[in-house]
């Protein structure tokens, strides 16, 4: 593609296919073309890496070229986790807790999913392995309980960081939706203020569909980041671009593999590349 | 929707007299962009498209006095032909017990829908046998343990033990209590990693199953392809599960796995319980990723 002398429409295709393949979403990927073709036309790019390093320029306007770091100053600080089924959630909590307690923090998690077969038992070994502490209740407890006792004990031990693990839930499910309002007002009367960081998990595997999810949870939960998971696979996630232009999300953290080790801040820049190569 | 604007697309047309190829290159645009956005895959979309013009460069189009209709009525056709046709049915062993593994990405839904398939085999009568060889995950054993429970059922487990052994010896044990299936949940993996795939591989070697049922997330976007054409090459793949299909994603990806393995979608997972199962039906699966 880039070996190309002429800029004619088989080279927009071309930069299309390698936008829709990363899942950037082919409204998206019209709207950065047209703008290429702008760019192109106004600063009388001639070769192709410039055409390319133009369209890079094009993605950074959109997702910001620096890296966006969690709001850590409150104590305790309080960050709400959540998505829909299965997008890594409790994983990505307990990665999270392995950086704040390797930093010297003092770390307690919340057990918010009191739905699924063993999401406590799987987050108190998360827990154990990040050495914080966790707050739960027995199967079937009322979500919210949980969660308010977790911000008042956190207050209580003078915890700096509380993560508060919620189910997973289609944002399609009133009811659910309804759920996660509810918790959302809780922490804020449990501590006003609260939440600091409300963060949505979204899996790069995922195609369109995670536009709407964010839509849908920014709805209930004012979001504050989003964390892309998954991307050690071959998806590229990119529809944290619509994200990012649309609801002025920034992605956060990426998660790139199943160990406590596996997360990564986002860094703009060398996503962007990731997605041409 | 793609039938309105098909619609408006050969309104505008209609008013130059008679339909040509590049009219129809025009009304094929609205289609491709409707498979786009409902996740099919683009190569998928390429060769769908090339496969309906051909269909629609034919008088049943060029000369209809409805010519957007036709054209959806011929999208639907292949669209529901490529769907494959509603087979819910599981391939028996000769000798019981029938053996099924599930496999596929992290967070796909395989556990819950090993859970959901040994119910639907409960109330059709038969005695399943639920096999934990995720031995990866936290409380992965826990979670196929409790799921069991509800549903009364039998799960086969030893703890954090080589998942090949683990299959092999639950298949033993299905043998002497006279369990006539063997449900067998495998630990998430990616495509590209090499030495668990080589896991999978050995798995199935060893159990040679009747069935390997690849788990696929409804929503999962253009790199189903890559995942789906991954699993094939390195198993003998029977046929896929579809999973989260109570969201609202159009499930697009259905379409480019069905292109990509050309195995039939058997069953999909419409909720989180585990009587959310039902057989999969390809002309709803085709007008909802029409949308
Ligand atoms: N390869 C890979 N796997 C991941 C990543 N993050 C999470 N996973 C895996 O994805 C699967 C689901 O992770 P969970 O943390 O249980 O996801 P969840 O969102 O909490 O799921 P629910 O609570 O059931 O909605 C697990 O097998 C994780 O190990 C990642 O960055 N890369
Ligand atoms: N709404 C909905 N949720 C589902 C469906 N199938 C599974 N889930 C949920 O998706 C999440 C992941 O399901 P699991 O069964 O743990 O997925 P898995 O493939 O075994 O995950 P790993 O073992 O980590 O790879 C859980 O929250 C399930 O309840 C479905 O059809 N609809
Ligand atoms: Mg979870
Ligand atoms: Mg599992």
């Amino acid at each position: 593609l880039f070996t190309r002398q002429n800029f004619d429409e088989d080279f927009f295709a071309e930069l299309e296919e390698i936008l829709i393949a990363a899942d950037v979403g082919i409204e998206t990927t019209l709207e950065l073309v047209e703008k290429l073709r702008d760019k192109i036309r106004e600063e009388k790019l001639k070769a192709p890496e410039q055409v390319l390093a133009a369209l890079k320029s094009l993605i950074l306007d959109i997702l910001g070229r620096d890296p966006v770091p969690l709001q850590l100053e409150h104590k305790p600080t309080v960050i709400l986790v959540l998505g829909v089924n299965g997008v890594g959630k409790t994983t990505t909590i307990g990665k999270l807790a392995a950086r704040f307690t390797a930093e010297g923090k003092k770390v307690l998690l919340a057990a918010g999913d009191t739905f699924r077969a063993a999401a406590i038992e799987q987050l108190e070994i998360w827990a154990q392995r990040s050495h914080s502490d966790i707050i739960k209740h027995q199967q079937g407890a009322d979500p919210s309980a949980v969660i308010f006792d977790g911000v008042a004990a956190a207050a209580a031990r003078g915890a700096d960081v509380l993560l508060c693990d919620t189910a997973g839930r289609l944002h399609n499910k009133a009811n659910l939706m309804a759920e996660l309002k509810k918790v959302y007002r809780v922490v804020d009367k449990a501590l006003p203020g609260a939440p600091h960081e409300v963060l949505l998990v979204l899996d790069a595997t995922t195609g369109q569909n995670s536009l709407a999810q964010a839509k849908v949870f920014n709805e209930a939960a004012p979001l504050t980041g989003v964390v892309l998971t998954k991307l050690d696979g071959t998806a590229k996630g990119g529809i944290v671009i619509a994200v990012a232009r649309q609801l002025k999300i920034p992605v956060k953290f990426v998660g790139v593999g199943e160990g406590i080790d596996d997360l990564q801040p986002f860094d703009p820049v060398a996503y962007v590349e990731s997605i041409f190569t | 929707n793609l039938s309105s604007k098909l619609q408006e697309t050969f309104r505008r047309l209609r008013g130059k007299g008679k339909l040509t190829e590049k009219d129809v290159n025009t009304a094929l645009r609205e289609v491709r962009l409707a498979l786009l956005e409902a996740d099919v895959n683009f190569k998928v979309v390429k060769d769908f498209v090339a496969t309906v013009k051909e269909r629609c460069l034919g008088s049943e189009v060029l000369e209809s006095l409805t010519p957007g209709q036709m054209v959806i009525k011929i999208v639907n056709e292949e669209l529901t032909k490529l769907m494959g046709e509603s087979v819910a049915k599981l391939k028996p062993a000769d000798k019981p017990p029938t053996i099924i593994m599930l496999v596929g990405l992290q967070g796909s839904g395989k556990t819950t829908t090993v859970a959901k398939l040994a119910n639907h085999l409960k109330k059709a009568n038969h005695s399943p046998l639920l096999v934990a060889a995720d031995v990866y995950r936290p409380a992965a054993i826990k979670q196929l343990q409790v799921l069991g429970e509800q549903l009364k059922l039998p799960v086969f487990q030893m703890g954090q033990q080589n998942p090949v052994q683990i299959a092999r010896a639950a298949v033993e044990q299905a043998k002497k209590n006279h369990n006539d299936y063997v449900l067998v949940d495998t630990a998430g993996r990616l495509h590209v990693d090499e030495e668990l795939m080589d896991e999978l591989v050995q798995m199935e070697e060893a159990l040679q199953p009747q069935e390997i049922l690849l788990v696929v997330d409804a929503m999962t976007g253009q790199d189903a392809v890559t995942v789906a054409e991954s699993f094939k090459n390195r198993l003998g793949l029977t046929g896929i599960v579809l999973t989260k299909l109570d969201g609202d994603t159009r499930g697009g990806a259905a379409l480019s796995v069905r292109a990509v393995t050309g195995c039939p979608i058997k069953f999909v997972g419409l909720g989180e319980k585990t009587d959310a199962f039902e057989p999969f039906y390809p002309d709803r699966m085709a007008s909802r990723i029409l949308g």
